[in-house]
């Protein structure tokens, strides 16, 4: 069957930022389940603030310059929450 | 800052290079993180020394996946190493990623800026939300490296946990022992009474220097910047009291007390401070109030109380017959000068909160101007 490239990037896209929220805003593991609704609102609340805080237009959603962004090399200590 | 505010509490810190990537020689190494401390030590009393062996406050390692903090690496690109607030055991320690191909310029990760930017949280500074500072967490590869410089927001961050460097002073840096002078308050840019300490072109922006902090006017931009001292020229000392460019070499002299400085657009100049007496000055002057140099004559006028010198830039001396009295020769220059600068074939005059504009052809006062007129104010 051929594969569904679109679809495929979509979950890979998504899979990258529940690890970006995750890993640097403190993204609860309970949340996890939501980051694939687009209307979740703990995901959406993460999503705006990792855009505040890195400077990009604030929209809340996984735009292409949110994407961009989080693939960009960086420091690995997390920009928000308690530094463990 | 870190939560909780974690900080070194003794300013001289050690660190040791536990390992070495393979990527670039060991002093290219050695001289990146030597390097990057040294960005963090200008602006700050810390100072930092190098062990070869045992507990370091910094412990510095390159590693890949995990490397036993359980945060692993996560193979090439995306995290490229990460560090711990200050405090014993790893605490204050840096790790770097292996997988990155490290280099000493831009061509892969740029070693040095990676480094500087972990040592500022090994230092307890916590990620910025400024794109342009240092601690921003994510890679910016500056195309000119050799003008690398902190950010406001970094030397702000740095300083609210350690305070800025020991000042210069004539009777040699601040020992450990000796108290730190209280810092003046920042000056508001369109507050009536305000007067300048020193004024001076730079490569064709005007510098108006208040105490720690000086405007920096652009004819290009309408907005000046307001910044510190020490983020551009961290050995300058505060409250400057003169200040002139030679335009043909490209250097500002900058004055206090009895000595000066010369610098080259962000860079202090070897061999500098300066004794004032060099310049040919009897021993009598002890402080320079105001410079300006009169690019035309290619002469600097140096204003000290109710006289002035002319200093000739081709000779390098005081011209005979000086000093003279400001008052004889620039009609209507009656109080002592606090800064001057020249711009538009016109010579500026600072007095307190009063400026005047000064025609050297006609030799007379053509406007009289409030000193922050340049600032939009």
């Amino acid at each position: 069957y051929p594969v569904d490239r679109a679809a495929e990037d979509k979950d890979s896209n998504m899979d990258l930022l529940q690890q970006y929220l995750e890993n640097y805003y403190d993204l609860a593991k309970d949340v996890k389940q939501f980051v694939r609704r687009r209307d979740s609102g703990p995901v959406v609340k993460k999503i705006r603030e990792m855009q505040k805080f890195l400077g990009l237009e604030v929209t809340g959603k996984l735009d292409p310059d949110t994407l961009a962004m989080i693939r960009k090399p960086r420091c690995g200590v997390p920009d928000v929450g308690q530094f463990t | 800052t870190f939560p909780g505010l974690p900080k070194w509490r003794k300013t001289h810190l050690t660190y040791r290079i536990v390992n070495y990537t393979l990527d670039l020689p060991r002093e290219a190494v050695d001289s990146a993180f030597e390097k990057a401390l040294k960005a963090w030590e200008e602006v700050t009393p810390l100072t930092f020394s190098k062990i070869y062996e045992g507990e370091a406050d910094i412990m510095i390692f390159f590693a890949v996946r995990e490397h036993g903090d359980f945060i692993p690496f996560d193979g090439p690109g995306n995290i490229l190493g990460h560090a711990y607030a200050p405090g014993p055991g790893i605490n204050g320690d840096a790790h770097f990623d292996d997988d990155e191909q490290w280099t000493k310029d831009t061509s892969g990760t740029n070693l040095f800026l990676v480094a500087a930017h972990e040592f500022g949280h090994s230092l307890g500074l916590y990620h910025s939300a400024d794109p342009t500072a240092l601690m921003y967490p994510v890679y910016n590869p500056r195309t000119d490296l050799t003008r690398f410089r902190l950010a406001q927001d970094d030397v702000n961050g740095v300083q609210s946990l350690y305070g800025p460097p020991p000042m210069s002073s004539p009777d040699g840096p601040a020992g450990p022992t000796e108290s730190v002078p209280p810092e003046p308050g920042t000056p508001a840019t369109c507050d009536p009474a305000l007067s300048f300490d020193a004024v001076s072109s730079l490569r064709g922006e005007i510098l108006f220097f208040k105490d720690r902090h000086f405007w920096r006017k652009s004819l290009r931009t309408p907005e000046p910047g307001f910044y510190l001292i020490s983020s551009f020229w961290p050995s300058l000392p505060s409250g400057l009291d003169a200040a002139y460019e030679e335009t043909s070499k490209d250097i500002v002299f900058t004055f206090k007390g009895n000595q000066f400085w010369a610098i080259r657009g962000t860079e202090v100049q070897a061999g500098y401070p300066k004794g004032i007496h060099t310049l040919g000055f009897p021993p009598s002057v002890t402080k320079i109030d105001a410079a300006l140099f009169d690019k035309e004559k290619e002469k600097t006028y140096f204003f000290v109380e109710d006289k002035y010198w002319r200093f000739d830039e081709k000779t390098q001396s005081v011209e005979p017959d000086f000093p003279k009295k400001i008052a004889d020769d620039f009609p209507g220059v009656d109080s002592k000068v606090d800064a001057a600068f020249e711009a538009f074939g016109f010579y500026y005059f600072f007095s307190g909160s009063s400026q005047l504009e000064f025609d050297p052809n006609a030799k007379k006062v053509t406007h009289v101007l409030k000193t922050n007129s340049w600032l939009n104010c």
